[in-house]
């Protein structure tokens, strides 16, 4: 644990937080991506499978149980007690061409062949790319929600901070896994435009509308 | 070095 990691874990925490409060106390999902908030579920099912198999710590088993009740919390507002909010026209982006891509490339770069492994592989990859449809959504409606808005940094900087827990750690301990590098630059990429965006418009006090 | 099957993170 260094302190990047930290605060990647903490910044990961505080999004998924908040987004639960804006659904909670807004009581609608309005703005929100729900196959977005589906593929983050699938990451975090096939990711903490090993929660059966190995122990790490109790803080990583506390954080992995949070992110797990946290996001089926969400989909069940989301599907369930907050339907009639979902935005369902504007969530259009099709899942299946992020799904099976990130299926067939765990099954040709994976560090070893077993079902736990592969289903790791497959979320690590399938989470750099589960927010394209939030992106998509947010790009389509032209608008995101300041609390959204606040929620897409968090969520961002979650795996910006990671890239330099990674840079530490190989620094410190000699620690290398370029599967999670490699997924962890993408996904943090996807996020520029949205960061550039955050910094000169939600910052400034404006709401985030795309010109 | 690769740490397979130590993962820590989450």
């Amino acid at each position: 644990m260094n302190i990047f990691r930290l605060c990647g874990d903490l910044s990961h925490l505080l999004a998924i937080l908040l987004l639960l409060f804006k659904i909670w106390k807004t009581r609608s999902c309005a703005g929100i991506s729900g196959k977005t908030q589906l593929l983050f579920t699938i990451v975090y099912t096939a990711r903490y499978l090993d929660l059966f198999t190995s122990f790490v710590s109790v803080y990583n088993s506390v954080m992995k149980i949070v992110f797990l009740t946290a996001s089926y919390g969400t989909l069940y507002l989301m599907f369930y007690k907050f339907k009639p909010t979902y935005d369902h026209n504007h969530d259009s982006f099709r899942i299946l061409y992020l799904i099976v891509p990130a299926l067939v490339l765990s099954f040709i770069i994976v560090h070893v062949y077993t079902v736990m492994e592969i289903l790791w592989t497959f979320s690590i990859y399938l989470e750099a790319v589960a927010i394209m449809p939030q992106l998509f959504m947010v790009s389509r409606t032209g608008e995101a929600e300041t609390i959204t808005s606040h929620y897409l940094f968090a969520l961002g900087s979650y795996r910006a901070l990671y890239i330099l827990n990674w840079i530490y750690r190989y620094y410190t301990e000699d620690f290398l896994d370029w599967i999670t590098i490699m997924a962890g630059i993408v996904q943090t990429i996807l996020y520029c435009d949205f960061f550039y965006l955050y910094i000169t418009k939600v910052l400034k006090g404006k709401r985030l509308s795309l010109p | 070095t690769l740490v397979y099957p130590d993962k820590d993170e989450l």
